[in-house]
């Protein structure tokens, strides 16, 4: 699914160069269950950018499904992003003013893959499974921070994404409502859904099959997660 | 230092009521350390507003350094929040297109209590402190999301409040810079300063010295922490 060689990104700053991300090299197949970890600042989720076609590398190479994504037009990165990936934000991205229910129901009124949705319906059984049945109703700024948080990881999955991409899916919940978003991706996972999630919870990782590390922009561990 | 009786917080949403806060009746005296617990939507962000005096209850008393909080004005409630109180927002609330620099210079700009502050240099020590002292120039967006956090830290520091409130202050932080940060708190506590910090990470809470629990508004638990 995931397929990178010497990815890197270095932003620009007037003359100041910033590498956040050099040369990173790893594969990633269908069905796989991958935590990034390291340091904050360490470039997890200028990675998490770039392999959810949301900002393009300024060095090597990014294969998704095989297909090479510098070829690809601005529009035909959008499209690959609607129809492929789900991306949960670090900062949640949700939009103001707007019911958690809109909010959840967005990327079905863009979506052009043809499968047939009933937006409300998909939208609030996705909210239900991140345990917000009874905040439909809420605007963004009516809901706490991990309230606000599920709302963006049902967003990501209410289009039945083949890949899903979660910077920081649990920063702001407490341990239980972790586990049970843990316990929903890990099933999500079972049915063959590619998941690659960035934490810096120890526990966290420890729901995941493979723990990809982070030092400095750099790849410095790639391993399976032992426990299993 | 601080001392409620009752407080209440009641969201109103059309004609539908969400009891955020429940009846909450504490005291904390100068120089604690308390850490607020609970699972998320319990109440802790709704509790930290009211005591940081940035939203008003809806029943009971809120006496903050022997002042009742209900007799104030909107302009007293604010000079209040600037000289004596530090707060780190869940959501850090940084200015967009500003520099570190100038969003931790910011409180000091208002500041009207006749201390004597150089903003910039004040500003700088202060992100020193949590590890950003090669991040002065950046952005919000040109910052992670835990570099973002840490500012927001640096910021509600920078004016020596005598009462810090930090709303999951290392929500995005990786657990090294976790305990970095728990360190630095420890050591400003230790000088006399009131602290009291939301977070849901257990390992987070053993850096302080007394744990309320909430669950659903409601005071379930207010122990001391036993390791020490
Ligand atoms: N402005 C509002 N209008 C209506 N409901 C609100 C509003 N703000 C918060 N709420 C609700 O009040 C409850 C408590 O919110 P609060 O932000 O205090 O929770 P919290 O304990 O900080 O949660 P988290 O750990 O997820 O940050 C939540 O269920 C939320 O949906
Ligand atoms: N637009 C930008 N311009 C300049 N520097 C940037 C920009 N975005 C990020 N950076 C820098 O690149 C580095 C990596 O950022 P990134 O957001 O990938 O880190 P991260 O590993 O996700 O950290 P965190 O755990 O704190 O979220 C950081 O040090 C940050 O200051
Ligand atoms: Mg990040
Ligand atoms: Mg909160």
């Amino acid at each position: 699914v995931i397929d990178t060689r010497g990815l890197s990104k270095t932003y620009q700053m007037g003359r100041v160069e910033v590498p956040a991300l050099r040369d990173a090299t790893f594969t990633v197949e269908r069905g796989e269950f991958v935590a990034i970890m390291g340091a904050s600042g360490s470039g997890k989720s200028t990675l998490m950018n770039l392999l959810g076609c949301l900002d393009t590398p300024t060095a090597g190479e990014y294969h998704l499904d095989g297909i090479n994504t510098a070829g690809l037009s601005r529009n035909a990165y959008a499209d690959i992003r609607n129809r492929k990936i789900g991306f949960v934000f670090q900062g949640f991205n949700l939009l103001a003013r707007t019911s958690a229910l809109e909010n959840v129901e967005l990327p079905l009124l863009y979506d052009r893959s043809g499968r047939e949705f009933d937006p409300p319906k998909a939208a609030q059984s996705a909210l239900e499974l991140v345990g917000l049945g009874d905040r439909l109703t809420h605007e963004s700024n009516q809901l706490s921070g991990g309230e606000q948080q599920r709302v963006a990881i049902a967003r990501a999955l209410v289009n039945e994404p083949a890949l899903v991409l979660a910077d920081e899916p649990t920063g702001n919940l407490d341990s239980r409502t972790s586990v049970e978003i843990m316990f929903m991706l890990q099933g999500l996972n079972a049915q063959g859904i590619t998941i690659l999630l960035v934490t810096h919870e120890q526990d966290i990782s420890l729901f995941t099959k493979r723990i990809v590390r982070l030092h400095d922009g750099r790849i410095i561990k790639d391993e399976p997660v032992h426990h299993r």
